[in-house]
């Protein structure tokens, strides 16, 4: 329904403004509707701006901003509504160091509600996981998979005595 | 809801059935070398939860999921994915249930009648026939059951709780009225 | 050819006039944190050597390279890129030299009439009002003399010897008449 | 001209050949031509089939997969007919650190006959280079390079004694 639509729209528009502001160090991202020809249904507008830079077109920004605005958008929408899980494949790619810190600290604040399994090649995002599955090809063509638990302290769960939470 | 397992079975890499244990919350990675199927089962999960294009899991039919054979392994015959839930206030939910317990086949979720968890598989199956096989806890469903189950959750058509590989970079520079499907599945 | 030196002034986030000096060959790499400007300067290197889709250059029109104003700066009236080559063998190359020589205002390539290298200068300029400039040792020529320099040698329209952001995983999946072009020009 | 474009194919061919063995420790990878519908100009399709994996379709390679094997085409091309110069943005983003090693090890191979420019945020591709770029942006929204000769030897060319060469 278009009031349930709205509603949404606005509480996850607030989430991402807040989500933009806390991984960029200020400027303005937000969503806007925009009209759209050929349907009475208003299309959405992202607009992302980082500190100190100019408004225009989100397509000039660099690929390590699309990336970080696009997973502040990601997460606006989980802090309205959970995921059971989600699945984030390589999403920090194109982030430098200083950014997939700031996404390290952001996957611990949101991993209360929503499951993330990241594949990732970052050793730094691999740091914040409690669980890792290596995958290997041992025999080549045939993908296995091993498990290992990490406790949250120090890579080691045994040695802090709290049970694996 | 809370993801407990993934199982895959002949699966684009995964020959051998192997398995995903997700005990407790929090943040997993699955990490490896390149080409060593990491994706595949970012894939797999897609799939079970109904992905109908190809295209989307990198194939050109859906055929293309099954083993494929390798140096020392001939093709799979078939590709079998199994997702197994938790959901904690199943008996809350009349729609979990319903679907469950409803037409079709469809089975009751798992779970004592007084009891408030009920964990449930999802499976889905392909054989190299192009035939088809949806079931939930190990009886035969239609897809649409499947889908209804997430509804709303980021996993149910849009997924977009699933970001594929170099998809995240894409997102920003998405149409309009494809961003407005992505709010409007979350409303 | 060798590469001697880019200049960029008013290109996207280059407000500054900024020179990138290149004393002998081998692997240069450029770095730096996520937006400071790097892939700007592969954009400036693709404009100066005649790109004319605004689309490729990540913008929605030509304009949009110019930069646009910050915090502190106001927009600039104009960008302008310069690549200083080196020719080895110009006197060997009569189309070099031709291009320089020729008729449109082009002007001849730097360099001892006796002596075997030559130093020239491509320049793009790009104005508010939509008007360009291209020239060679400073003076005016059409895009299509900057062009005609490099053909064949992966710089051309094709330019598959610049490769953006994001392009390198999509060359596998190119159309099969698009990968014959880019053999055709290396041909 | 057809005759041309023939012998570049054939030449470009059997360089991708050498290159993807050497990028993938065997397997197959090669350049076919294929009828094209609507044109008498036949198109190029690309094979491409890790060591130990069953030919199919390239869009099932992993994104490293695909990354690696476009590199090995590029080099075949270079091969055969070396640019003045390359700039590669990021090429690397999908590498894992084996592989990265293998890009490194192509590009001192090639950089003879090209100059290359890499735009890279992986520490291991930067120390494979001459020179560095590094571009800051301290006033904020306003681009600035400062440029940094590294020595043929352990980052320093004052103390080999050799001229920067
Ligand atoms: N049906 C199939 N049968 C056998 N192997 C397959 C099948 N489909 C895909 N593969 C193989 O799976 C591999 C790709 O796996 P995947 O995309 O999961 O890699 P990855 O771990 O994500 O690697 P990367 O880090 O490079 O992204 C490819 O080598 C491909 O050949
Ligand atoms: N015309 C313009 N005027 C001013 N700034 C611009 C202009 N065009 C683009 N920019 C800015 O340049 C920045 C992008 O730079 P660039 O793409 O070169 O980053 P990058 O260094 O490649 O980063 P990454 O590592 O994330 O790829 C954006 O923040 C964008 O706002
Ligand atoms: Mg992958
Ligand atoms: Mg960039």
């Amino acid at each position: 329904s278009r009031k349930q639509f709205n509603e949404a729209f606005e509480e996850i528009n607030i989430n991402f403004r807040g989500m933009f502001a806390t991984l960029f160090g200020g400027g303005v991202g937000e969503m806007r509707l925009i009209e759209t020809e050929g349907t009475s249904e208003a299309g959405i507008e992202i607009v992302a701006s980082p500190p100190g830079k100019r408004l225009q077109n989100v397509a000039l920004l660099s690929g390590g901003e699309k990336s970080l605005a696009a997973i502040g958008l990601l997460m606006a929408i989980f802090q309205y509504k959970p995921s059971p899980f989600c699945v984030l494949d390589e999403v920090d790619a194109a982030l430098d160091d200083s950014n997939i810190v700031r996404f390290r600290r952001l996957l611990q604040q949101m991993a209360g509600q929503t499951q993330f399994i990241l594949i990732t090649h970052a050793k730094t995002t691999m740091e914040v996981a409690q669980t890792l599955y290596g995958v290997i090809m041992q025999e080549p063509g045939v993908s296995r998979v091993v498990s290992v638990k990490i406790g949250e302290h120090d890579g080691d769960a045994a040695t802090n005595g709290t049970p694996y939470a | 809801l809370k993801l407990k397992k993934i199982e895959l079975v002949g699966f684009k890499s995964f020959c051998d059935r192997q398995e995903l244990p997700f005990n407790g919350g929090g943040v997993s990675a699955v990490v490896g070398p390149n080409g060593c199927g990491k994706s595949n089962i970012s894939d797999s999960i897609s799939w079970v939860l109904g992905e109908r294009s190809a295209k989307s899991l990198r194939g050109s039919r859906m055929q293309d999921v099954i083993f494929n054979g390798s140096r020392d392994r001939k093709p799979s015959g078939m590709a079998s994915v199994s997702l197994t839930l938790l959901d904690p206030d199943a008996h809350l939910k009349p729609r979990t249930a319903l679907v469950a317990n409803g037409s079709n086949g469809a089975t009751r979720v798992n779970g004592s009648p007084n009891g408030r968890a009920a964990e449930f598989t999802i499976t889905r199956k392909l054989f190299r026939s192009g035939e088809s096989q949806y079931l939930i806890n190990g009886k035969l469903c239609r897809l649409r059951d499947i889908q209804d189950i997430f509804l709303g959750t980021g996993l149910g058509p849009e997924h977009y709780a699933i970001i594929e590989q170099g998809r995240i970079g894409q997102i920003l520079s998405s149409r309009p009225l494809d961003r407005r499907s992505i709010i409007e599945e979350a409303a």
